[in-house]
């Protein structure tokens, strides 16, 4: 099974 | 600084220069191409974009945009997944939200980021952060449909 890399990201901002 | 840096940071002023009569095809076009071949240049070109694109100077930042929705044109899946993390969203919704740039952010700025948004949802529906930011934008009331 392919492992997902939790993927590299930050929170969206809100407006 | 590496090679990859000074060369993207070279060819972006030279595509977003604001003395720029007209858009500045070869620049373009050795961005385009570097982003894709060098390792890294995928993210050390979208963290330029995202400096240019917030430029206090309007036609610099009008270029940035337009270099912007090339890459997208051109830079292919991975360069879309990028642009599709909020890390870079985030620089596009400071623009227009008043909480962060939106004030100082000329209003053919603020126009151009909510159209590249909008048709990004449509033409990349795979990467459902940017849908996810468009919502949040309405949802504030920063976009009236």
């Amino acid at each position: 099974p392919v492992i997902r890399g939790f993927s590299d990201d930050e929170p969206l901002v809100i407006a | 600084m590496d090679v990859v840096t000074t060369s993207l940071e070279a060819l972006i002023q030279r595509a977003t220069n604001p003395q720029n009569q007209k858009p500045d095809i070869a620049a373009i076009e050795a961005f385009c191409v570097m982003l894709t071949k060098e390792s890294e240049g995928i993210q050390i070109g979208t963290k330029l974009l995202a400096t240019h694109i917030q430029s206090l100077n309007e036609s610099e930042a009008l270029q940035a945009l337009s270099l912007l929705d090339t890459c997208m044109k051109r830079c292919g899946p991975l360069f879309h997944a990028e642009i599709g993390k909020f890390r870079f969203l985030n620089e596009m919704i400071k623009l227009v939200s008043p909480k962060y740039l939106g004030t100082r952010t000329t209003a053919s700025v603020r126009q151009k980021v909510l159209q590249l948004l909008y048709t990004w949802i449509r033409e990349y529906p795979r990467e459902s952060k940017i849908k996810e930011a468009y919502e949040m934008l309405k949802k504030q009331g920063v976009i009236e449909e």
